[in-house]
């Protein structure tokens, strides 16, 4: 009576592309550029190279009433090897970064929400062209994706010896688009990109064939974020049962210091006898327990032992002397200032939570502060109100620190973390995390202290003044 | 250099939980009762059965300080067969609903989401108990969800003769909690379910062992959505190709007619000659098309064709009798009125927009008025400003009808469809596709013109009294 079948992956992110952010043709021009772009930055700045980036939106010719664009995306990052190209592009969940580090990317869904987006929409291919840094030759592979079997299928590729010492990728891909109603949202994105990574050279050539250019103003680059291994807090019981299975080490003891970030040999110790194993204990052992109430005890131990917190050297936070040059080119505020708070800890991810302030200047006078939220370094535009950011500024009470709206000010928020909670898989918004809120709460009160005693300082100026 | 994998939709939805819904341990308690819930419902009234459903929230014993319940939804439905339960609550992307039939449920992803949820918090597992309507066994599955293979694993099963003709299904799983922030947001869903579902009957027990109970006032039910075929319109490639892959027609002319909703003999061999195809060509030979161009020109030339609107009669609206008593109900207003759109198309899906108006009773006077948001008879609860229906609602100018804010007015906006453009898999908002924004405007604007009326009247009745 009722008709039982499953799905792939790829026929449901086809099918449900509202759901990856491909709600109508403007939000889908935005949505492809950005996963395009933000692949592009992970793929340079997060290998230490100066990133070049090269984003071409082309009118394309239309049989009938669809508006087509092609979007290609190029940059001179590390490359994708010749071998996982296809399923990198035509494999939805398949990816380089389910690693714990600070990535742009985390899904392995991006771009192959893009082809599929193309896929069905203009019922073309999306072609790639790459090469790695040690590599002799480039690459080209032109294909689709086998959505029943969630494969990619190739079809065209060659390759050619590299004449000189290119490195990168080249992405591009024909899709239904709306450039009318997506410009301003598309040049948006790209500015407030280019604004925090002022090491960038961008080029932007619109369908109108206008270039917009934001050139590198330094050679300065933050450290890349580094893979770390987990931090105890916050372990679930699957994924300790995946440590414990893919582990090496021989003893309790071993596993803990070797497995875990932040955990020594005093401090493995001192665990384990709280929960009363044997230090010499063979960690395989644990995976016996078939109920799981060992290894749930475990975790909930972990949960509440004090371990050092996580290293904040392996986030790549933008630091505030970098927020304070944004804002201040962004608005020429009469006073700016920044925080960047030490790491804490939620579901056992590091992250860095930094928030800088901006008075006066070309800010316009408002109700609500200016909100311009960031996370591992991506602009966030859409659902500002279901954003944890914008949920602590609503309930900031800036009478208590006797700032009367409406009032020019600006608040960018910046979340750094090795896993960003966002609501959805098109990455607009950060679920309400309670961790992310405490921080991001400290700082904004914080500054709102520092923005009050800037403005009694220029009262007591200005009343000295009259004298 | 980069490590690449793929990655299971288990893992993925065990890991990025906040995706579906599951971003804190109270919204997690809330989504696991509605995903359960509506399960239910689907099962019950979506086959013509006056549902039953029991809701059980139970504390339970936490050797430390995390807050467990046990959540259990029992229902008088059509049951779920012994071979597919275990795929049904254990595999990921696996479903009864993923054909062309307005249900509650469509992605096969929900249940399944809460089952993850419960296993990585409590490391326990899901009892499932059912029986379909002419089985002579009650059968019983304790399972959880091996991650890695996206595969049920049954740690228990049992089958009993059946004693009487129940038939239904009951399903039990701990999760992490936190019913003190959950409490209100639970309450609404049941009571704004029960509202537009008065034939059912509906018991809810609180972890504080408070009953709540909604009993059913009326056994008149509506009629039950049907399947239907695709409509021609909004017709993608892929789709097309599959239907061409699939079908068992000889001819163009067989093939338009039976496979196509809303295509009689007349309108196919019309279609069939504005696009050039000969009527008693084999369908499968379009297939050879290995480009694409020809499908990409039939599938546009679909959507330009003046085919006949979708049935409507396959839906299943609210209808405005029934928007209008349970707005009674809620707020005994002095006035409120409903209208049901004729069903419309996008993406090849029909659907009907169904507002309702109250004004005045109970209802608080405020600035913007009160939205009320269904979709396929779920109430949406969280997420409001970024639902269709939040922005029409926002950008009318109640001054135009001379209706001055503040004022006590309620809007209540069902959308039924064979599909909804949910913005998430979490379903509380509908992305804005421009065909829904159109008619949710048309409904408001014309209910705003009809409140004016009354109110004109009222006026006038007041004038006259005052002479
Ligand atoms: N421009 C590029 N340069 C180098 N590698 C790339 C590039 N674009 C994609 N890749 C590789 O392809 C993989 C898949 O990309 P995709 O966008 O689908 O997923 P992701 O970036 O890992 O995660 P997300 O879904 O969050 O974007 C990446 O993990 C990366 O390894
Ligand atoms: N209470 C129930 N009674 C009958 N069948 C059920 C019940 N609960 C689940 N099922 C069956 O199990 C399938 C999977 O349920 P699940 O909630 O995962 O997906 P869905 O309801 O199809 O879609 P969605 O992800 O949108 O909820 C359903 O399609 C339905 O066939
Ligand atoms: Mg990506
Ligand atoms: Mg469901």
């Amino acid at each position: 009576l009722e008709n039982f079948r499953e799905m792939s992956v790829a026929e449901f992110f086809a099918k449900y592309r509202e759901v990856a952010g491909f709600s109508n043709p403007a939000r889908a021009l935005y949505q492809t550029i950005r996963e395009l772009v933000e692949n592009s930055l992970d793929a340079t700045d997060g290998h230490g190279i100066l990133p070049e980036i090269r984003i071409f939106i082309e009118k394309v010719n239309s049989s009938n009433e669809k508006s087509l664009c092609r979007v290609t995306v190029e940059d001179n990052g590390i490359g994708v090897p010749p071998t996982v190209m296809p399923e990198a592009f035509g494999k939805v969940l398949f990816s380089s970064k389910y690693v714990i580090r600070q990535t742009r990317g985390m899904y392995g869904i991006g771009v192959k929400a893009a082809v599929l987006y193309g896929q069905v929409t203009t019922g073309s291919y999306v072609e790639v062209i790459s090469s790695t840094k040690g590599s002799s030759y480039i690459y080209m592979k032109r294909l689709y994706i086998d959505m029943k079997r969630n494969e990619p299928v190739i079809v065209e590729e060659a390759q050619w010896r590299k004449p000189g010492l290119w490195h990168g990728t080249r992405v591009s891909l024909a899709i239904e688009c709306d450039w009318p109603r997506a410009k301003s949202r598309v040049l948006e994105y790209v500015k407030r990109t280019a604004i925090i990574a002022p090491y960038a050279d961008i080029i932007l050539q619109t369908p109108e064939e206008e270039i917009i250019y934001f050139p590198r103003t330094t050679r300065k680059m933050p450290k890349p974020p580094r893979e770390s291994k987990p931090h105890p807090h916050g372990i679930d019981v699957e994924t300790l049962k995946q440590m414990l299975t893919n582990t090496k080490a021989k003893t309790m003891l071993e596993f803990m210091e070797a497995e875990f970030q932040s955990v020594g040999k005093i401090t493995a110790l001192k665990f384990l006898e709280t929960i009363g194993l044997k230090h010499n204990m063979r960690p395989k052992k644990l995976l016996k327990d078939s109920n799981g109430a060992i290894l749930a005890r475990i975790v909930d131990s972990m949960r509440l032992f004090k371990f050092k917190p996580p290293r904040s050297d392996y986030l790549s936070p933008l630091g505030k002397e970098l927020i304070k040059i944004g804002l201040t080119r962004m608005y020429s505020p009469e006073w700016v200032d920044a925080i960047t708070r030490p790491a804490r800890v939620y579901q056992g991810h590091p992250f860095i939570v930094e928030v800088g302030l901006a008075y006066g200047g070309s800010i316009p006078s408002l109700e609500e502060p200016i909100l311009l939220r960031y996370a591992n370094k991506i602009p966030l535009i859409y659902e500002e109100r279901e954003d944890v950011s914008y949920k602590v500024l609503k309930d900031i009470n800036w009478k208590n620190y006797e700032i009367n709206m409406p009032a020019p000010i600006v608040v960018l928020v910046h979340v750094a973390s090795t896993k960003i909670p966002y609501r959805g898989v098109g990455k607009e918004s950060i679920s309400d995390v309670p961790e992310l809120e405490q921080e991001i709460r400290a700082c904004i009160l914080e500054l709102a202290r520092r923005l009050r005693r800037y403005l009694s300082y220029k009262e007591r100026e200005a009343e000295a003044m009259r004298k």
